[in-house]
């Protein structure tokens, strides 16, 4: 499902070039779970952003589901990230005006459901992250954690073909970051693709295969045996 | 430096009634380092907004460092946060147009020192953190460990009697979040009373005492041997 050759991203900042990301090539199948691990800094989310077709690389190729990102003009670009990708941004991204229901029904609005399916999904995305006695709280309204429940939340809601997590459980207690990497576990079941950003070893060992990042690049690629 | 009576919280959601914190009663002397652990909502920065003179309790009394926090104006509560309290916030709370540099400079403009000791001072915190090499950078051009540490710097950057970190190391990697917590060692071996919002079982461990919280209530309080 995606397949990326000498992909990069250099930052301007100033008189001075970052090289986020550099020469990132790697095959990803239909159905993995992957964690990505690696220092502050390192490109983790750089390299997230760019496989979430939110950002475009500075170098190198990108296919994902068969097709070269590169070529799509912006309206296909935005249907395949609403359509096929679920993202959970490593700062949550949430409206702030908007109920975690709102929140968690945005990815809907695209498509063509009634109002009361769409309610009712979210509702039931709300209860899959243990916040169905918060649907109507806003983000202002909810602990760390129960933002970073109510992100997860969103991106599953549209049933995507792959979901990218930014450290996801960063922000939660052992205990519920179990629960939330079972559910992980559940999507894989159904097919889902995973690739979460972690700093845990513990949440890393869920996964089947680790990548390691160091100043920008891929410096490890390890097939493991989910505990 | 801290005394808490029967410290409470409680936040109106529509037509419901949220009970944040209650009860709490505890005391705290100058020089400890802290953890405080829970679930997901059980009231944790809820309790450090309290402590940080940044929210006012619905019920109970605090003592801050002999003074009670309800009999100071708004102006002697601003200035008590300023010189003497360092808060590292859970979602960071940098200002988006300001560099890490001016970030960090932010809680010295109160003070009555020059603009180049105010620079030198906010490098030095910068330096302290590991990010000596980001300090023009601004919010959006840092990843979420160096946000997370501009975070931190900004809190210890005027030599405060108390920092209160929410979760200081969610977004670092455990080598850099062994630095950091080597970094309030250093900053509570010179006496400054250190107290950490962690979920994490190997943060909590740096300290010398365990605050345990659940629904909103204290439920464990804990001497440790620092490892
Ligand atoms: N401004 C608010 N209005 C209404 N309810 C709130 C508000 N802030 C927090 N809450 C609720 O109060 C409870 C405690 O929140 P708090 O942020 O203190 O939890 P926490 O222990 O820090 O959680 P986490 O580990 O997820 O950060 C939660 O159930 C939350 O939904
Ligand atoms: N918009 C930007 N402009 C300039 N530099 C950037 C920008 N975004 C990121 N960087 C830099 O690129 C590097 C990689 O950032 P990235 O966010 O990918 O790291 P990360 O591995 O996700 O780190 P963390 O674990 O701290 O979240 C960092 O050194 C950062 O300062
Ligand atoms: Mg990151
Ligand atoms: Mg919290």
């Amino acid at each position: 499902i995606i397949e990326t050759r000498g992909l990069g991203r250099d930052y301007v900042v100033g008189a001075q070039v970052v090289h986020a990301l550099e020469g990132l090539t790697v095959s990803i199948d239909r159905g993995e779970f992957l964690a990505i691990m690696g220092p502050s800094g390192s490109g983790k989310s750089t390299c997230m952003q760019l496989l979430g077709c939110l950002d475009t690389p500075t170098a190198g190729a990108y296919l994902f589901d068969g097709e070269d990102v590169s070529l799509l003009d912006r309206d296909a670009l935005a249907e395949t990230r609403n359509r096929k990708i679920g993202f959970v941004f490593q700062s949550f991204n949430l409206l702030p005006r908007a109920s975690a229901l709102g929140n968690v029904e945005l990815p809907l609005m695209y498509g063509r459901r009634d109002r009361r399916t769409r309610k009712e999904m979210a509702e039931r995305a709300l209860e899959a992250v243990g916040l169905g006695a918060r649907i109507h709280h806003t983000p202002a309204q909810l602990s760390g954690g129960q933002m970073q429940r109510v992100a997860i939340a969103r991106a599953l809601v549209n049933d995507p073909l792959l979901i990218l997590a930014d450290e996801p459980t960063g922000a939660l207690d052992s205990a519920t970051g179990q629960e939330i990497l079972a559910l992980f576990h559940r999507l894989n079941g159904r097919g889902i693709t995973i690739i979460l950003v972690t700093h845990d070893a513990e949440v890393a060992r869920a996964a089947r295969r680790v990548l390691r990042f160091r100043d920008g690049h891929l410096v490890g690629d390890e097939r493991i045996a989910p505990v």
